[in-house]
């Protein structure tokens, strides 16, 4: 499903005259049906990896191909509908949209895709029993704990039953108790065929994942895989 | 140093006809020089309790008595004045401010206090020092890591040595070494005299505090002391 070829990321700022290399050479295939943790320090690039995978963003240099595509060669709008159809996004900062209610936040990848009123609403309103929301449907972000607005992210990224879900730090503002539970619903849809790529810092969840790769300083350090236990 | 009586804090939404119940009679006292924790569930109001201790937000009922001044009888200038002089706040959300780099969000709280610039400067840069960003002290929150922009929200909160830090999830986008860097930091401060309430989902960083609140559901359940290990 996912294929990296010598993948380069490099920030440039202050017109150009400071560069960041976040991402170095970096190659790795993810075949569909996966379930991935991607670990590493605090800013070793594991997000601006998520970006590129979750064609938010481009590369550097290097080759991407998505399902067979190669997604450099894609139009802007043949990259959207690739990223609204294929990919569900989990941020690391949410990215809730402030003036709508949890529902409406959750219903948005179901209006870009032409579902129709009756059938998102139902939708999202499923999505969001399952991240144990349900009293918090017409809450607005600012009127929702950390761990909430993180749970209303999850219900978004799911309810368009993507092919790949893509998840940052899906658990970093989660107790034990949420965090087994997010972690649940995502095995479970692997289980049923979806792809499923999670950054975590927690190594108690990376565990529960048969294939985690470790960044270091913008380069892919390890690729481990366990035995399904 | 904090003195809660019966404080209760209800959330009114939608022109007062949905209510949120989200701190019921909590009364509790925190003594100079302590390191506590509070733990709970996603949404058992850890940051509403935050928020009041740092005078960010007003109890619906209840007394708080900050340093033996009664928070609720100042007025906006003096409360104001206590947040600034007193008390170092770390968002669950940084909460920084995205036109400045690092370094002007951490010089902040010393604009206010009125410190000149070059000392207001070689401050911020010593703070910047100690959470380990020292190469990133130009960039601007959205030129940062999750992690790094946490740790640009610590430094602010130190950088005028205040009496009491709040920290609400100070590790949640962390990888390992680096919050242990932080517990490091935060605990040294400790021993220097500073109270330190610290909020968090992680167990292995409450085990770190002899003091553990926990909250469940907006009461306050259990304040569990442990012997220094
Ligand atoms: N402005 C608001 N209006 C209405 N309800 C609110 C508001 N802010 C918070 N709440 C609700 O109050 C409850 C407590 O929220 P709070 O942010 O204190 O929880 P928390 O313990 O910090 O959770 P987390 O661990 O997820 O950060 C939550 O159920 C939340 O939905
Ligand atoms: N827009 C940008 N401009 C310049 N540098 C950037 C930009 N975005 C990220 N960086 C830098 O690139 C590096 C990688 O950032 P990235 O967000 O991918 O890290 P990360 O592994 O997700 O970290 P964390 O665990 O803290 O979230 C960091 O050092 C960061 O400072
Ligand atoms: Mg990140
Ligand atoms: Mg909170």
């Amino acid at each position: 499903l996912i294929e990296l070829k010598n993948i380069n990321k490099v920030y440039s700022m202050g017109r150009g005259s400071v560069k960041v290399h976040a991402l170095k050479d970096i190659s790795l295939t993810i075949d569909e049906g996966e379930l991935v943790s991607i670990m590493g320090p605090s800013g070793s690039g594991k997000s601006t990896l998520m970006n590129i995978l979750g064609c938010l963003d481009r590369p550097t240099s290097g080759e991407y191909r998505l399902d067979g595509q190669i997604v450099s060669k894609m139009s802007s709008d043949g990259l959207a509908t690739v990223r609204n159809r294929t990919i569900g996004f989990v941020f690391q900062s949410f990215n809730l949209l402030a003036r709508y209610s949890a529902v409406s936040n959750v219903e948005m990848p179901l209006v870009y895709a032409g579902v129709p009123p009756r059938r998102r609403n139902e939708l999202a309103l499923r999505a969001l029993e399952m991240v144990g929301l349900s009293d918090r449907i017409d809450h607005k972000p600012a009127e929702l704990s950390g761990g909430q607005q993180q749970r209303v992210a999850i219900a978004r990224a799911l309810v368009g039953s993507p092919k790949l879900i893509l998840a940052d730090e899906p658990t970093g503002n989660l107790d034990t108790a949420s965090s087994q539970e997010v972690m649940r619903i995502l095995c479970s849809l692997n289980e049923q065929g979806i792809t499923v790529v999670l950054v975590t810092h927690e190594p108690e969840i990376a565990s529960m994942t048969p294939r985690v790769l470790t960044l270091r300083d913008g380069m892919l350090v390890e690729d481990a895989r366990r035995p399904k236990q």
